[in-house]
């Protein structure tokens, strides 16, 4: 319905600049319909500013800010209409180490309400993880999962047992 | 926590039995180039009643089946079971616990169960929208997708609310 | 050594004066995302004589013109000038060094010069296919193309090697 | 002319088969016309085989490895047919260190005859570079370039230099 869409667009709207901010660390992002009048039809236009610059078209971000700005406009309709679970692979190629620091912050915010499994390369982001896993390929082109880090409760146990040993 | 585990044989490099299990919070995947990350990501959509082969980038049905490796010979039958928790009862069922599971044959055939009992893939789809996580596109994005959130032209954004709203 | 030196001034993000020494052997370029590191080889593309717009991620002439930020005007032009090594010939001039240089205008105008005299942006292109780095596609890899030298369907990969030939 | 294409194939498929196995430490790939009667408008086709796995087109590959034959395929067209200068922005994104420090190697071994200018994120990328340039982005959305480390023969002066600073 109209009324649902409206509020929702307001939702993510408020929550993209709220994100942005913290995974920009600063700046400011719009997002408006690009045709009010017709609600049914209308497109959704996004304009950033990343902090020091002026406003701009996405399509005028370096490679880096297009996926930071991608990552707060997912993390808002995140956080708008939670999810149960959210995978996420190799989301932080393209990013720095100190704009991965900022995305994983904003990730952990809202790990609590959603689960998520990220797949990356990325050393920060492996920091962040409560459970790791890590899948190696044998010489018969078979994938092996092995536990690299268990989940905080699991650890204790485990560490007691490797203490004992 | 809402994923509990993820169960694959057969499926794609996972030719023998493995299982990941999925605590709270975030989960971390690392690995090698072609390890296999991804062909994880592909078992979760699968799993969930995906139909679009080209999402989890395969042409044929049979694509998704151990195809074989340096000594080893090609499996008959991929499958995937997730397992969800549902103590909190935001699944429908009277379980408190929920697996989802699918099999693919090298026939094209593929089955779907819920808790053990073969279901249709009508079952699977109206079971994820009753429990909130229909159709959504945003709880699993793929590798090199996150600018394809952005790049859409106006229009084409729209849909991504409408899914949410 | 092939290219001595980069200097640009008022391109892009390279509003004041700056100068890229290019030893021989690999120079390595690193800085945080949106710091200006695809606007240089936006800038090497472009004073080599690039045509296409969307090929140095803009949409008219005067984009590649510094167009302000916080606290700064925006300038009325962008220069950029490449200092090739010709010790050993391999440009057919009787020079040591040639320099090639482009002007852009908010009238959207273009100016080219050739160790300063002013030319035709025909002299620039007969002189890259007379020394040797003709409109090789190859010559600069920009980012996120990688995967595009494969993508192609198979008759689009002919492509390549018609310009190798 | 038929024969000059032939010939850049021929030579462009055996120096593909050499970059292959250096840049994946084994494995091979093959490439070849798809219709080898008519050479004027046959398109080119290429299968990969990664150590361990077996024979592949491209789309079945996972993100890194297209990255990695995409890299092996250009090395190859440039020792085939050398150009006085490549730029490569960000295409060690999707690798993995094992993988980024292989690809480097290849690299290397062609910078005696091509001048490379490599973008880059990747701490082992910088280390083979014999320059280094660190691009900054001032609050007023302005380009900065620092110099990071000289080339060796600038090195010793200005190594001499702060030794008697
Ligand atoms: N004419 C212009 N005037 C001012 N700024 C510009 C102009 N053209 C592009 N820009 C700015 O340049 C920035 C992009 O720079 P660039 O693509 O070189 O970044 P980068 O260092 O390659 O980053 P990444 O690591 O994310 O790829 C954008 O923020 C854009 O606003
Ligand atoms: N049915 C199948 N049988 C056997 N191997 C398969 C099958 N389908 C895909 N593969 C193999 O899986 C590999 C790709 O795995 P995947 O994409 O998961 O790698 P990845 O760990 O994500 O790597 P990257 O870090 O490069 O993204 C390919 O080498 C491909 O050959
Ligand atoms: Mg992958
Ligand atoms: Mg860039």
């Amino acid at each position: 319905t109209k009324k649902q869409f409206l509020d929702t667009f307001e939702t993510v709207a408020s929550e993209f600049e709220r994100f942005f901010g913290i995974i920009f660390g600063g700046g400011q992002v719009q997002m408006f319909l690009t045709d009010p009048e017709s609600i049914n039809t209308s497109g959704i236009e996004i304009l950033a500013q990343p902090p020091g610059k002026r406003l701009q078209s996405l399509s005028a971000l370096s490679g880096g800010e297009r996926a930071l700005v991608a990552g707060a406009l997912l993390f808002a309709i995140l956080s708008a209409k939670p999810v149960p679970f959210c995978l996420l692979d190799e989301v932080d190629a393209a990013l720095d180490e100190a704009n991965v620091k900022r995305f994983c912050q904003a990730l952990k915010s809202l790990a609590q309400q959603t689960q998520f499994v990220v797949i990356t390369h990325n050393r920060e982001t492996m920091a962040i993880a409560d459970a790791l896993y890590g899948v190696s390929m044998g010489q018969d082109g078979v994938s092996k999962l092995v536990s690299l880090r268990l989940p905080r409760e699991d650890r204790s146990d485990s560490a007691e047992a490797s203490a004992q040993a | 926590m809402n994923l509990r585990k993820l169960e694959l044989s057969g499926f794609k490099t996972f030719a023998r039995r493995t299982e990941v299990l999925l605590p709270g919070g975030v989960t971390g995947i690392v690995g090698p180039n072609g390890s296999g990350k991804s062909n994880l990501s592909d078992a979760l959509r699968w799993v969930l009643g995906e139909q679009s082969l080209q999402h989890i980038r395969s042409k044929k049905t049979e694509d998704v089946i151990y195809a074989g490796g340096a000594n080893r010979a090609p499996l008959g039958m991929a499958e995937v079971t997730i397992t969800l928790d549902n103590t909190s009862g935001w699944i429908p069922l009277d379980f408190s616990e929920v697996t989802i599971t699918r099999r693919a044959y090298r026939s094209g055939d593929n089955e779907y169960f819920i808790n053990g009992s073969r279901v249709r893939l009508r079952d699977v789809i109206d079971l994820r929208n009753r429990a909130g996580f229909g159709q959504s596109s945003y709880s699993v994005i793929g590798q090199g997708l996150v600018d394809a959130v952005l790049s859409q032209r106006p229009e084409e954004r729209r849909a991504l609310f409408e899914e949410a709203a």
